[in-house]
């Protein structure tokens, strides 16, 4: 009850400096948390990543309490608790219920060839990676886009986006592009955008400085290139509870048992 | 050779007691005055702690402790829980002499936490095999 709940909490207060500090090494180190936190500016309200992964936060300790519920659907792409408008939210999976850590990254640059210059438009997203976890390894990754209704479109026109990876690029000349995923949806639809991007995400994991983005193409059925902004695709200049980002979905190499502190 | 003829099913001595039913130890402790240790429940919230901004969830931390007398107090050699699982083995071979460890795990629960890191990456952290907090006594 909460008249409980404070007398527990003031009963915290009553603890010594001393007992404070061991409590909060006793915490920190259960939850395995690195180290003390640096004062966080107070945060503006949540973006699309903390949302998403707060959402994911409660499917699995609901999974905790219940057992085990996401699949993969038919493309075999995992969908998560997508955090708003979502049109399905299945139960959770094994990529998410054996997943020891899922980070989830916001991008850092975002290029973009659009409707002032020369198609095929596409557009450029790059997440820096850099604070993986040691000893982990890459289980899935997915892409996430939030794609919103625009004017003029005709809603039934098929959208085919695909997204690859920079592989290589060469000064004055396009870069090596390898495909990750594709998607077709009706131009009219309107949520998130699920991207496979495990492979991207592991050669990235390997080798860091491989590490050079994707890209975003949109064509119509004819071929016809459009830009990801015409269509509704929302970059990093759009609500921040609607912003792209990536979450990675981690497994701990298996350590045979947790050491006694 | 086994016997096959025993007439009666001769009674283990190391049936654990019933963990709900007082065990004699149990009894005897209140009896002589002395506070049994028992263990304690402390919420800790992580805006207690100034951690509001930096742990999106949980909303903090149940730690558990014991408080009371301690009929096996050990030196600081040995840290709580590896004592409790060693004086849980002791009891099972003198369960009349030894009292259970209060704290001994009996169950690993899972816990999550979900946290920024510095680059205002989320992560979310599953830790599987969590061993209850136990005094030791």
């Amino acid at each position: 009850c909460v008249c409980g709940q404070k007398e527990v909490q003031s009963s915290f207060r009553k603890l010594s400096g001393r007992e404070k500090k061991e409590m909060q090494r006793e915490i920190l180190s259960i939850l395995g948390l690195p180290g003390r936190p640096r004062p966080h500016p107070p945060l503006r309200p949540p973006s699309s990543a903390p949302l998403f992964m707060l959402d994911l936060y409660h499917a699995v300790s609901a999974e905790g309490d219940e057992g085990p519920g996401l699949g993969l659907n038919q493309e075999g792409v995992i969908h998560a608790a997508l955090p708003t408008l979502s049109t399905h939210t299945p139960p959770l999976g094994t990529v998410v219920s054996e997943a020891d850590t899922v980070m989830s990254f916001v991008n850092l640059v975002e290029h973009e060839r659009d409707l002032l210059q020369p198609r095929p438009y596409w557009k450029e997203f790059r997440f820096d990676l850099t604070p993986l976890p040691q000893g982990e390894t890459v289980t899935a990754a997915e892409f996430r886009i939030y794609k919103t209704l625009t004017m003029g479109q005709r809603a039934n026109r098929t959208l085919h986006i695909s997204v690859y990876e920079i592989q290589r690029e060469k000064r004055h000349r396009e870069p090596e592009l390898v495909l990750l995923d594709m998607q077709s949806v009706p131009a009219g639809q309107e949520g998130w955008l699920a991207f496979d991007v495990t492979s991207a995400s592991n050669h990235w994991l390997l080798h860091p400085r491989s590490n050079l983005g994707i890209r975003l193409y949109v064509e119509t059925e004819e071929d016809r290139s459009l830009s990801a902004g015409w269509v509704g695709l929302i970059g990093r200049r759009g609500p921040r509870s609607k912003q792209p980002f990536m979450v990675t979905f981690f497994r701990a190499s298996q350590a045979p048992c947790r050491p006694p502190r | 050779a086994v016997r096959h003829n025993s007439p009666r099913k001769k009674k283990n001595k190391y049936d654990l007691p019933h963990p709900n039913r007082p065990g004699i130890f149990d009894q005897h402790h209140a009896n002589s005055g002395r506070q049994a240790c028992k263990k304690h429940e402390l919420y800790v919230s992580f805006s207690d702690l100034g951690w509001k901004d930096w742990v999106l969830a949980p909303p903090g931390y149940s730690a558990y402790y014991c408080d009371g007398e301690c009929d096996y107090p050990l030196g600081s050699c040995m840290n709580a829980t590896n004592h409790a699982m060693i004086q849980l083995v002791v009891h099972l071979i003198k369960p009349d002499e030894v009292p259970k460890a209060c704290c001994a795990p009996t169950k690993l629960s899972p816990i999550s936490v979900l946290f920024y890191d510095d680059n205002n990456n989320v992560i979310l952290k599953k830790h599987r095999n969590m061993v209850v907090k136990t005094c030791g006594c």
